[in-house]
């Protein structure tokens, strides 16, 4: 099972579409400070159900929506698509936010609520996917949790 | 302890002891299930011993030392877990020009069983990934992806 | 607020303004002095505007753009309250190529008017030092310093 | 007022005496993971009085002595001393700890007490030194600081 693209529209700095395929092995994203290499791992960790503002580094659900620039229009609605790849099996899982009708997701084109989206998951393989996210500066906060809280999150994974 | 779990634990810690002696080149690192009166007061304790050092407790670790340990501990999970993916957020940053070569070396292995999206300023990383995307502010404020030929920039 | 602490507040405005500028090639930086009905409703508050961008919570700014941030702040203070030292442990881990050398440049600068101390692992850093120290373990355990000449390093 | 130098013995990583001058200006500090770089900032904050334990990266003051290798016996006490030089005025402040008498003060020869120190760094200027030691990774935490607290150690500088 893997990532085989992420389409984002209006999420936080990638104002207007951007279609990135990824490679099933290695991809290594690059650039310079603030050019919006954090808002993708935001973007991967969002559509798969994150939902700590902390985590996403937002204050209020309104900053994922891209605020518009000089030149372009910020976006009244955020759209984030996942393309996941099994072999031959392609499933998709797509999650929207709007003010106005609030966060939406979807699998394979059928709507679905936060905690269905748990057993899609499952399904897929991706269990503890948000276990192998790490955020940046946080490689050294995974040895730094108390001895139950990290059994806690290891267990998760079985 | 489940069973599941239990058995889980060692291969876990089995393998976070070789990870952590393949990128520090040698000393040791144990899990430890500390068995409480009640669930509440159980949990899983890290051993981490740099090479050459005497035992000690996580916090004397250096910021290096401490990434280290976290990312051997990090993809022994995977492993045994079976995780198909990872996103790592400039892991490599605290590394010194040395242990980045060996973290780099270690992505390129596991990335031929799972998965992996890296950010990195650093170049030994960049070097060995598969596909290679620059992001950029198109116009202030406005970010925009192109893939890098590989080929090109190497 | 006291009469002595509120102009030392606007001169640490003022540097922190320009710097966070100079640093990243424009923008705005502010401190406002938020009042509270008592004393412990007060403090000081940050806003930073990278530029080309809206105006948005310190939360949103990148990693790098966090650290010019306090960067910038820090050597505001020690330029208006005349600390004479500072100890910046890795202060450039975050910084993209570009965004180091403009840090290396200001540390550079500074240090013609009081005395930094700078570990770090980043060679743009090394190259603007007046006295380069290495560390080493000279036994497993055991660190040693050794006095680098610059020039044979340059 | 500057550091000219620094003399450590037995602290942490350093068995031994170790004697480091420092440049008036800038003195950059480098060498591989686990070296002792950031052992040399514990050393510099603990002699002008830093106290707390989560600063200095232990959890007991025994973890301030050179614990010792395969070839170097660990070291019963560890001693930290201090020259500053104020144009053609010189000082010293030392600090030296073992578990039998604890941690002592002096200030060029003479014992002070902990408090004492407040006012000798006031003389030096150096007022607000720990303000400027930065440890690693916690750049970003000078602006993730509530206002209150931000305003507090700014205060302590006037
Ligand atoms: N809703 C939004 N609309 C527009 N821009 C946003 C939004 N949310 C965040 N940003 C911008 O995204 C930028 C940060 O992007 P990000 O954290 O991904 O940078 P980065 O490439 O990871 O940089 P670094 O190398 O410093 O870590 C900020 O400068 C911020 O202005
Ligand atoms: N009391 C002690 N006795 C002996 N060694 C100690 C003692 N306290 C800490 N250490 C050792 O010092 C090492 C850490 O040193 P330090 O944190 O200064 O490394 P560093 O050079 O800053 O590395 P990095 O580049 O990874 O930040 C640890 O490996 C630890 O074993
Ligand atoms: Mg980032
Ligand atoms: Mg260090």
């Amino acid at each position: 099972m893997y990532i085989e693209r992420l389409r984002l529209k209006g999420f936080k700095s990638f104002g207007g579409s951007h279609d990135l395929p990824f490679s099933p092995g290695m991809t290594a994203v690059v650039g310079p400070n603030g050019s919006g290499k954090s808002n993708i791992l935001d973007a991967l960790a969002w559509v798969l159900g994150e939902g700590s503002p902390m985590k996403l580094r937002i204050s209020r659900q309104q900053e994922l929506l891209f605020q518009g620039t000089a030149a372009s229009s910020a976006a009244k609605e955020c759209d984030v698509i996942l393309t996941l790849r099994d072999s031959d099996r392609v499933s998709t899982i797509r999650r929207t936010f709007s003010p106005d009708t609030g966060s939406v997701l979807f699998h394979d084109g059928q709507k679905i609520r936060l905690q269905d989206l748990d057993e899609v998951k499952r399904m897929l393989r991706l269990g503890g996917e948000t276990f192998a996210f790490i955020g940046q500066g946080e490689v050294a906060e995974t040895i730094r949790q108390r001895p139950l809280q990290r059994r806690m999150r290891l267990e998760v994974l079985f | 302890v489940g069973t599941l779990f239990g058995n889980a634990l060692t291969d876990i810690a089995a393998r976070f002891s070789d990870l952590f002696r393949h990128l520090l080149g040698g000393g040791e690192a144990r899990l430890e299930l500390l068995e409480g009166d009640s669930f509440w007061d159980s949990g899983v304790d890290i051993v981490a011993r740099p090479p050459g050092k005497k035992m000690q407790s996580l916090a004397q670790l250096s910021g290096g030392e401490q990434s280290l340990t976290g990312i051997s501990l990090l993809f022994a999970c995977m492993e045994v877990a079976a995780v198909p993916l990872a996103v790592l957020d400039e892991v490599d940053a605290a590394l010194d020009e040395y242990n980045l070569l060996r973290f780099a070396a270690l992505a390129r292995e596991y990335a031929t069983r799972l998965q992996l999206i890296v950010m990195t300023h650093r170049r030994a990383t960049m070097e060995r990934a598969d596909v290679l995307y620059g992001v950029t502010m198109s116009e202030p404020g406005l970010s925009q992806v192109v893939g890098i030929n590989l080929e090109d920039w190497r």
